[in-house]
């Protein structure tokens, strides 16, 4: 029942890959992984929020080495995505423990102690276990010292 | 190394919450997540993607019994959202497992089996050790039977 934050993680070795305005439809999911794993393109994280219309957006973030595998035409077409976007410039930062988000007022903690500095959070994806959070590359080391000692954790 | 696909879990007793369309600067998620843990809200997920020019969108999943308790005007004056959207009908599967991710074949077989029950997958939130879809509540029954035996599971 009680909240713990265990440790904080930050991978910067990793890109953003939005397939954006896929038709929400069964399968669609599904054919996007199969393409991904005939690239053998290792995934990280893969976030899917509401639709719009008919259509929804599907991001995942995957190791910057592995970019020249990816095979963006292929998986434009094979998703039928309006538009693959790319994005370099970011960091993964993760929390991990327990209650996390069971416990709103860890999740607030976490998420102010990067709003002070000035850190915007570009995408998020949640669960009590961990708390998974896309920032900028450039405020990575800050958001991790920041957590650290807001938590008194060990850097790992 | 291996994927492992161990469990497979539902929850048909939880309900979507949409901030659509706050603004997408430092401090908001905070903010949402502080005006939360006044409510006493227990979270079970929350999913943001990718931003739409100024705005972005943050949905998360909590219990359907605690509902009554949420103050969605409160909400809504404190995020500055757009639009407070609330969805009942939904259900929420995860797998849980090890490399379901990095090994996207595991993902494209988890995503292929909802597909092939003709389930759309409303929103994703996946990383290596969970994949949690949302789904309507009525495809829920029949995800956790063709997950279960597709990979030859013990339902829990
Ligand atoms: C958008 C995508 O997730 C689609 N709804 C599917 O089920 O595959
Ligand atoms: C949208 C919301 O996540 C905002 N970017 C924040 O940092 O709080």
């Amino acid at each position: 029942e009680e909240p713990v934050v265990r440790a904080v993680t930050i991978d910067s070795d990793v890109v953003k890959v939005v397939l954006k305005n896929v038709p929400d439809k069964p399968g669609v999911a599904a054919r996007i992984m199969r393409t991904l794993s005939q690239n053998e393109i290792n995934i990280d994280m893969i976030i899917q929020s509401m639709r719009e219309g008919k259509y929804n957006s599907i991001a995942f973030i995957m190791p910057s080495s592995e970019l020249e595998n990816l095979d963006t035409e292929l998986l434009k077409e094979r998703s039928q995505a309006q538009e693959v976007i790319i994005e370099k410039d970011i960091s993964k930062v993760s929390v991990v423990g327990v209650n996390l988000t069971s416990t709103p007022k860890i999740a607030a903690a976490i998420f102010e102690t990067l709003a002070n500095e000035g850190i915007n959070i570009d995408m998020i994806s949640a669960s009590n276990s961990r708390i998974s959070v896309i920032i900028s590359k450039e405020s990575a080391n800050e958001a991790v010292k920041a957590i650290h000692s807001r938590f008194d954790l060990d850097l790992r």
